[in-house]
């Protein structure tokens, strides 16, 4: 899916 | 990581490290919104959930930790210092939390990229950051004294948002499956909500007049 599981911007 | 990002973690770093900074030195909180600046402890919050369960990088924690301690602390600054919360301006900062963070949850419910808790409590705090800048704006045109630690707080803070979008924009055609429309379009809302300040922050500062905002 487009997201990416993780958030890696703050 | 790129530039745009950098730059505006930085920009949004010295942002909070200025008002920090200016409420421990001058022991004075006049001019600041405590309502904004709750709404942004419950950004990283709810922003942060994942601060233990998913490491991305040694920058991506201690930036993290840093946001959630300076916004806390000016939190607490406010509220409890026997000297600051004296000059703190509660007759005046009366914008209501819950004007704000309910239309954010009940938004969050609805639009999502997942529907899980942290998911939701992201988006959530997406949501919640384009317009937790409404009390502390009101403020200023209420009090019409901005002084300039305040005009570059707001400033700083604006100017971070609209380097995450050249950032969002640099991802877009250099990773292919970046795609994260929420945050583009919480973050283009935050960034047009600065605009008129920027307008006048920017008249002020080509004139070198003190800014003022219209009533």
């Amino acid at each position: 899916d487009g997201e990416s599981a993780k958030h890696d911007e703050l | 990581m790129n530039i745009f990002r950098l730059a505006g973690d930085m920009t949004h770093l010295v942002s909070v490290l200025v008002l920090l900074l200016k409420i421990h030195t001058i022991k004075s909180c006049a001019g600041i919104s405590l309502k904004t600046q709750e709404l942004y402890a419950l950004v990283f919050t709810t922003r942060y959930l994942d601060l233990f369960t998913d490491y991305i990088s040694l920058y991506n924690t201690v930036m993290k930790l840093i946001f959630l301690g300076s916004s806390f602390s000016i939190v607490w600054y406010i509220r409890r210092h026997k000297i600051v919360r004296r000059s703190y301006d509660k007759d005046q900062d009366t914008f209501r939390h819950y004007f704000i963070v309910l239309p954010c949850l009940v938004l969050a419910l609805l639009i999502h990229h997942k529907f899980t808790f942290k998911e939701v409590m992201w988006t959530f705090s997406l949501y919640l950051e384009a317009v937790a800048i409404l009390p502390q704006l009101v403020l200023l045109q209420r009090t019409r004294n901005i002084d300039n630690l305040t005009g570059q707080y707001v400033f700083l803070l604006g100017a971070y948002r609209a380097l995450y979008i050249l950032n969002w924009i640099y991802r877009h055609y250099t990773e292919p499956h970046y795609v994260h429309w929420i945050t583009w379009i919480a973050g283009i809302v935050q960034t047009l909500l600065y605009a008129d300040f920027f307008y006048y922050y920017f008249q002020s500062w080509k004139n070198n007049v003190k800014l003022q905002l219209p009533a």
